[in-house]
């Protein structure tokens, strides 16, 4: 079989200032994590989980992404991540959710697939558990990039103008899925 | 959100997902990359989908989990699947969003209801590349 790698950098109302940033970083990504499909001298085993572990791992470095560095904020203004890294020869799977600070949670994922008898941690006990398994704990706020704040400026600005105008909550997110947000679809 | 999914040469597939969900979203809010069957899945022995798109719209769904399902039991193309699963998400639920998929013979299925999606992929040493519908770029990996 052919090997084959295959990302994706999200999707949405991607701007025309954006696309080349994140068409770049894929490349990147492709170039970097292909090495691990590829027996070389230096990687006897070709191997599809380290590929796109190794992948993700590099989009989640790179602003230009909704994903580690660069994440949207939440409601708070704060960064709020989440990842699943599943391996297709025995279904085996890891998935964590409300991570913060901490900048690759998809090797928090591959983590929790391979040391633990569960498939999801969330939370305080999934960032604990991502603490004593080595994963460094940045600073608060580490992950914030200025476009993702200037973003959700924006967004509570629309929010608060929306509330002005009388709008119920639903009204306001039955409408946001009806065309691509200006911040992407997450 | 990004996302990889990639087959080895034995055949392995794997696939994985990494967001930050969507501005302004509630604290505690869970999207779709972390679960298993909508933004991810993976099986060896019919493909491997990553979704990325309205986070509630796809785990309301079963994106990725609909997808292997037209593969596996409607013997449809990863192409074919990933293009009609996604077709009939938006039809139903308004919402928007996009997979990509590689199958079991090595097969790939991109395709997305949103406006662009970025995504690229290397094979023979060639990469293939694109963000809007009839668009596609490639270059020497």
């Amino acid at each position: 079989i052919k090997p084959i790698l295959l990302v994706h950098g999200g999707a949405g109302g991607i701007s025309d200032t954006l696309a080349p940033r994140k068409v770049d970083g894929m490349k990147q990504a492709l170039r970097v994590a292909v090495k691990h499909l590829l027996v070389t001298k230096d990687i006897s085993k070709s191997s599809a989980l380290d590929a796109v572990e190794a992948a993700v791992r590099i989009m989640e470095c790179d602003e230009s992404f909704n994903a580690g560095y660069g994440s949207c904020l939440n409601i708070a203004g704060k960064v709020e991540v989440e990842a699943s890294i599943m391996d297709g020869s025995e279904l085996r799977a890891g998935c964590v959710a409300l991570l913060h600070d901490i900048i690759h949670p998809v090797s928090v994922a591959r983590c929790i697939m391979h040391k633990t008898r569960h498939v999801f941690l969330a939370g305080e006990a999934a960032q604990k558990f991502a603490f004593n398994q080595g994963y460094e704990q940045l600073a608060e706020n580490s992950l914030v990039t200025e476009s993702a704040q200037m973003t959700w400026q924006k967004h509570q600005e629309r929010h608060v103008r929306c509330s002005d105008m009388a709008f119920t909550r639903s009204e306001i997110d039955v409408g946001s899925i009806k065309k691509d947000p200006p911040e992407g679809s997450g | 959100t990004v996302g990889a999914v990639a087959i080895d040469i034995e055949g392995n597939i794997a696939a994985a997902t990494s967001t930050g969900g969507i501005t302004g979203k509630m604290l505690g809010r869970i999207g779709d990359s972390s679960l298993l069957g909508c933004g991810t899945y993976a099986d060896n022995l019919v493909g491997g989908v990553s979704a990325t798109g309205h986070g509630e719209t796809i785990m309301r769904f079963n994106l990725a989990q609909k997808i292997m399902a037209k593969i596996h039991y409607e013997c449809k193309t990863a192409q074919a699947a990933t293009e009609e699963a996604c077709k009939e998400m938006t039809k139903r639920l308004l919402g928007t969003g996009g997979a990509i998929t590689i199958g079991s013979n090595g097969q790939l299925g991109v395709y997305w209801t949103t406006r662009r999606m970025a995504w690229a992929y290397v094979k023979n040493g060639e990469i293939c590349y694109g963000v809007d519908h009839d668009k596609t770029f490639k270059e020497p990996l």
